[in-house]
This record gives C-alpha cells, structure tokens and sequence, in this order.
C-alpha cells in the first residue's frame, strides 16, 4: 500500500534524533509491497551498515529489503517482525557507531547468568 | 559479543601507546578533561585484559591515534554533523580513532544541558573495544551495542564484552568476575 507523506510518530525523544535519520519515522507500520517515495534512502542506510549487499535502490519494499530488515531486527535483538514497527524505526533513528555490522563473525559463546 | 572478520588482534599488545590529534580537538573542551576521561575509558580495558594503555605525546608514533573531525575527513567513511553517526574506529592493528566534531560531546550531564549531548566516556569505551577488535554486540546492555541515545551513559564493561575481549588477549590475573557481577548490579 501507498504511505502518505506524513505518518504521525514517535516517542518523546524523537525530537534529538538526527535529522536526516528521523524523516525514516515517515515508514512507519511499511511492510512487503509498500511503495513509499524516499524508501532507498532507508536502503542506502541498510547498505551501510552492512544488511545489504547492493546499492543501487528503488522505493519499492521487496523482499530482499524485508530480509534486510529481519536480520537488522535480529542483529540489534529488536522483535523480528520484518516490518518497519515502532521498535526498529526507533533503533534505525538512534545516534550510532559508524562501523558496520557487518564484515564480522559471532562468536559462540554461552552467557554467564 | 562478535569480531571482525578473520579475527584480528593486537599481536604486540602490551603496553598500547595512544596520542590524540594536536589538530583535530574540540575546543569547548578542556583537554585535561578528555585525557581524564580516555584514561578511565582505557582503563577498563585494561581491567579485564592483561594489555596496558599508555599516553604518549608523539602522536606518529601511537599505536592508537585519536582526534575530532568533520564531514569527510580522507578516510572513505564521512561523518554527518550531528547525531547520527558519532564516532569510529578501525580494527586491529589499524589504531585509528575518529569522533564526530560536530556532536555535542558531554563529559557532564549535570553541567551539560542540551538535549543532544553525547557522552564521550561512553563512546570512547565502546570504540576502544573495536581498536582491541571487538565488533558489534547484539546485547542491548554491552558497551559494544552500536548504538547510544543522547544524554545516556554506558561505560561499565558487562559479561558480553568482557567474555569478548578475553577471548582475544586473556584474562588480567587480577579480575574477578564477581566484582564485575556485583559492579554492574550495583549500577543497574
């Protein structure tokens, strides 16, 4: 389904997250066949940090951005929806570390409780 | 707690020089301040790891080399003013340590009012742990989680970092860890 332009979110600190970032709250509740005008920004952002191996995006909401999504949710411990929810659009506007996460290996381990 | 690929590591580790940018600084900070505060950071680290962080003031020569910039700065990774992206640093044996010049770095928050200050401790100990090579953790509570929101602060090293870093240079003779147990619970 088509998005309009301007989708009421977010919480209370929405208001010091990055500007640029923070038009991603626009996508809120997008899921698989969403076409949403601005949606390969988000995909160059999946891209940089290492959830996509292409570059070169449209804005439609395939399958390949919903595995993206899916593995970024599971990555940041984030409920796994493959949907743009409140939860990842809140993660994806947070201030972050610029290296990727990708180009690295989990380790298996056991946590010590 | 993760790696980066081919898991790499000091091979000298000890003792690691570091050296800040006597170019690249942020001048509403006092520098002594931000010594204070790499110090307590590297400190940490070295806590748990039987390696050594040591300031010199020949920054050619450090192993780690740590400084402020702006926008592209001729590394091919290019910070976007501020939040966003606020710091990074390249896997062993690289050294390199780049913050954001143009976040609102806070070393108080007590003193610090705006709404986007970025505590600098807590950047410094999660970008320390990828100079050692440690890369991103899926546990929300470890410094190696890849993001922070303004005005939080998160420095104590928690099981996933320390098991992490351990895993690469060992374990200091001296650490416990009850104590980082009973430190963490206490902060929690």
């Amino acid at each position: 389904r088509i998005l309009p332009d301007s989708v009421p979110v977010l919480t209370d600190a929405s208001d010091v997250h990055n500007a640029t970032w923070h038009g991603f709250s626009r996508f809120l509740d997008a899921g698989r066949g969403s076409l949403v005008s601005g949606m390969s920004e988000l995909k160059n952002y999946m891209h940089r940090f290492g959830y996509l191996p292409n570059s070169n995006f449209t804005d439609f909401f395939d399958t390949e951005f919903e595995s993206a999504l899916t593995l970024y949710q599971s990555k940041l411990s984030l409920p796994v929806t493959g949907k743009l929810d409140t939860d990842t659009i809140s993660a994806i506007i947070s201030p972050r570390c610029g290296v990727s996460d990708a180009s690295q290996h989990t380790a298996l381990h056991a946590t010590r409780h | 707690f993760a790696y980066f690929y081919g898991k790499p590591r000091w091979e000298r580790p000890s003792p690691l020089t570091y050296a800040f940018s006597p170019n690249h600084t942020v001048s509403y900070l006092n520098p002594s301040d931000v010594r204070d505060i790499f110090c307590r950071a590297f400190s940490r680290w070295s806590a748990v790891i039987p390696v050594n962080f040591t300031e010199t003031q020949n920054y050619t020569s450090a192993d780690i080399k740590i400084g402020f910039y702006r926008g592209d700065h001729g590394d091919g990774k290019p910070f976007d003013g501020v939040l966003g992206v606020l710091a990074h640093a390249f896997s062993p044996e690289n050294g390199q340590f780049h913050l954001d010049e143009a976040e609102s770095w806070a070393i108080d928050f007590k003193t610090d009012k705006s709404k986007e200050a970025i505590d600098l401790e807590s950047v410094a100990t999660h970008e320390i742990g990828h100079v050692l090579g440690l890369a991103h953790s899926s546990v929300k509570e470890a410094v190696m989680y890849p993001s922070l929101r303004p005005r939080t602060k998160k420095v104590n090293l928690r099981v996933d970092d320390v098991e992490g870093v351990q895993a690469l240079y060992g374990s200091n003779p001296n650490f416990r860890f009850s104590s980082l147990l009973s430190e963490n619970s206490y902060n929690h």
